[in-house]
């Protein structure tokens, strides 16, 4: 996956993902994809959450997949999920849920009450920080206001690292790809260089949403394993998906 | 295939995209119980909804006996429909229902992320 929250000169914030999925999970030698990426394009849905006919938030569904990894709660914040890989993960959480401990919480469902239920970015971030977890991953989290923005590394238990919008190099836009954002990133799957390239090129003054989905469709930002592309304003609370299938040749992740 | 490092130029052509590729929205009512409140979107994906969950089991078939694994999943983690935070549980139920899938099935889908991490 590859999130990016960037904003404009104005202090507009945007916030745009590609969600990654399927590595490893079977390979249809007929097509040249992976098997259950293939599976998963057709079940993209927008959800537009309503409470007394008013909507409270959006997010982008996998059909039947009831959590979410992607959304924006209109006015407030957005918010997406990266996965993380570590020896303690998520596994370990489940595990440990089977026997008994149910302190920690489920990914999906734990993201689903943070953007629904939040009554503010500092909110969110703070619960982000804090709570237990079954699972470690990266959260980007954007707010309503210049310079609210984040990517907070999370273990099972613990925060490992919060990066900080205004702390960044660039100072105007936050990435996260599915590595440690303060360790160099493997040689075999470095997404960060040629997104953080392209971030650059385009500049802050023409920072917006079809800018980002211009970086978030190059290669190999875009690969094999991307099922889609959302776009989310804060202030309006725009939610635009489109799915994605990355043309041959293209990276295999 | 193109191998690392990456070898396109950073695209300024992408945006807008094909409106072909645009994803529905569908209006999820939180007033509604949560049994119901997914029903009509697992209707109407159920077939695209199955042959994704087929390719999970194909998946977990090519390691274990198909046969079993089957039978596992779906008196197993349909137990821990029950003890999942409200109304998830109650949620899945619904899809299950709607989407003529077994619960466990509904259920492993839905904590995929933790179990993928293996």
């Amino acid at each position: 996956c590859t999130s990016i929250i960037a904003e404009a000169p104005n202090g507009t914030l945007y916030h745009a993902r590609n969600l990654d999925f399927g590595l490893f999970l079977g390979w249809d030698t007929e097509n040249d994809k992976w098997a259950l990426t293939e599976k998963l394009r057709p079940l993209i849905i927008n959800v537009d959450y309503q409470s007394g006919g008013k909507t409270v938030a959006r997010a982008v569904h996998f059909t039947g997949y009831i959590g979410v990894l992607t959304g924006v709660k209109p006015g407030v914040l957005t918010l997406s999920m990266n996965e993380r890989f570590q020896l303690d993960g998520g596994y370990v959480g489940f595990i440990k849920w089977l026997l008994g401990d149910h302190s920690g919480k489920w990914m999906g469902f734990f993201l689903r009450e943070t953007l629904v239920s939040s009554a503010s970015y500092e909110a969110a971030k703070s619960s982000i920080m804090t709570e237990e977890l079954l699972a470690p991953a990266y959260f980007i989290l954007g707010g309503n206001s210049s310079g609210q923005g984040c990517v907070i590394t999370r273990s099972r238990e613990t925060m490992d690292n919060l990066e900080e919008l205004k702390k960044t190099e660039s100072g105007w836009f936050i990435l996260q790809t599915n590595y440690d954002n303060w360790k160099t990133p493997p040689f075999f799957d470095d997404r960060r260089t040629p997104a953080t390239k392209c971030m650059n090129k385009m500049t802050k003054e023409k920072a917006g949403l079809a800018g980002i989905y211009n970086v978030l469709s190059t290669k190999p930002v875009m690969n094999l394993l991307t099922t889609y592309t959302a776009l989310m304003q804060v202030n309006s609370g725009y939610l635009e998906t489109y799915i994605r299938d990355c043309p041959q040749p293209c990276f295999p992740w | 295939q193109d191998v690392p490092p990456f070898t396109e130029d950073c695209r300024t052509d992408a945006y807008p995209p094909n409106e072909k590729d645009r994803v529905k929205t569908f209006v999820l009512n939180l007033d509604l119980p949560p049994k119901e409140r997914w029903s009509n979107l697992a209707k109407e994906k159920a077939p695209e909804l199955k042959a994704m969950i087929q390719s999970i089991i194909d998946l977990v078939g090519s390691v274990v006996n198909v046969t079993e694994a089957i039978a596992f999943i779906d008196k197993e983690f349909a137990l821990l429909a029950d003890q999942l935070p409200a109304p998830y549980g109650d949620e899945m139920k619904g899809i299950a229902t709607a989407a003529d899938i077994p619960l466990g099935q509904v259920v492993l889908y839905n904590v995929f992320y933790e179990i993928f991490t293996l």
